[in-house]
């Protein structure tokens, strides 16, 4: 599930710094 | 002493809620009555929606339709309001030790459910308030805008007003909204059980805190607790909607996040 949440999971983990947001 | 223990889970959660949301419900209702000071922009025609983003963006781009501008401000926000949600989730007690699995899950079904909750904050019966960017958008522009792009919004408006006249505050929605989050029966969770302890604590901690709070309304708790099916059947809605949009409309792409959070959801 967290590989096909990839985006989710980075904000679960990391916050919402990711450059992907 | 359970009564202390649910009194703190409720302080932890409510402060988690100021900590993480930018506009609370008191904010919003500070500048929707006009008692805030600053009066929004009001967006209630092609006209008005193209100075605010002249205004907001530098420059309106006329090869872009509004029902994609508005579509896009719409998905912006609704990231920005993804992210707020998933960090007040992972500042709920408990919720940090729960497999990283089951936290996708949780978010996954549960951020629309939390932000629409929100958003009713945000509308009166006459529009919406977006506030990252000081404007209010007029429910009956919306109803305007072509198909489907019209119906996004118009039932977040119906919910809302059944959802306001409970008057819940700022500190209730906090409870309200983990316990959207801490639902045991979103599908694929891989420990069921141990989400349902956590709900039931932050259901106890919710019911005491209404009865502090709101010593006159004794079904308020059987009533906000109604309300958790119809957010669900909103979102299945919205969902659907969603897809209209893509089938209907070349131009439109979806937000990686959201893409995400749609795929394979109901």
């Amino acid at each position: 599930l967290t590989e096909r949440h990839k985006i989710l999971h980075k904000l679960l983990q990391d916050g919402s710094s990711s450059p992907d947001i | 002493p359970h009564e202390a223990n649910l009194a703190s889970l409720s302080r932890l959660v409510y402060s988690a809620y100021l900590n993480n949301f930018t506009l609370t419900k008191e904010k919003a209702r500070a500048i929707l009555t006009g008692r805030a000071g600053q009066s929004p922009v009001v967006i209630h025609d092609m006209e008005s929606l193209k100075n605010a983003e002249s205004l907001f963006l530098g420059k309106w781009n006329i090869e872009r339709e509004a029902e994609l501008v508005m579509f896009n401000r719409y998905q912006h926000r609704s990231v920005e309001a993804i992210c707020e949600v998933t960090e007040f989730a992972k500042s709920i007690p408990g919720f940090g030790s729960l497999d990283l699995n089951d936290q996708v899950t949780l978010l996954k079904y549960g951020v629309h459910e939390a932000m629409f909750t929100l958003w009713s904050a945000y509308m009166n019966k006459d529009g919406i308030l977006v506030a990252t960017n000081n404007s209010f958008v007029t429910r009956e522009f919306l109803k305007t805008l072509r198909k489907p792009y019209s119906s996004v919004i118009e039932p977040k408006f119906e919910f809302a007003a059944r959802f306001n006249t409970l008057e819940l505050d700022d500190s209730d929605l906090a409870l309200f909204v983990a316990a959207i989050i801490l639902c045991g029966d979103r599908p694929g969770l891989l420990d069921a059980h141990q989400i349902e302890e956590l709900q039931d604590s932050i259901l106890q901690a919710f019911h005491l805190h209404l009865r502090n709070n709101h010593p006159d309304a004794p079904r308020l708790l059987a009533h906000a607790l109604q309300k958790m099916a119809d957010l669900r059947q909103l979102v299945t809605e919205h969902a659907d909607v969603v897809v209209a949009i893509k089938q209907s409309d070349a131009a439109f792409a979806l937000h990686p996040l959201l893409q995400e959070i749609y795929e394979d959801m109901y």
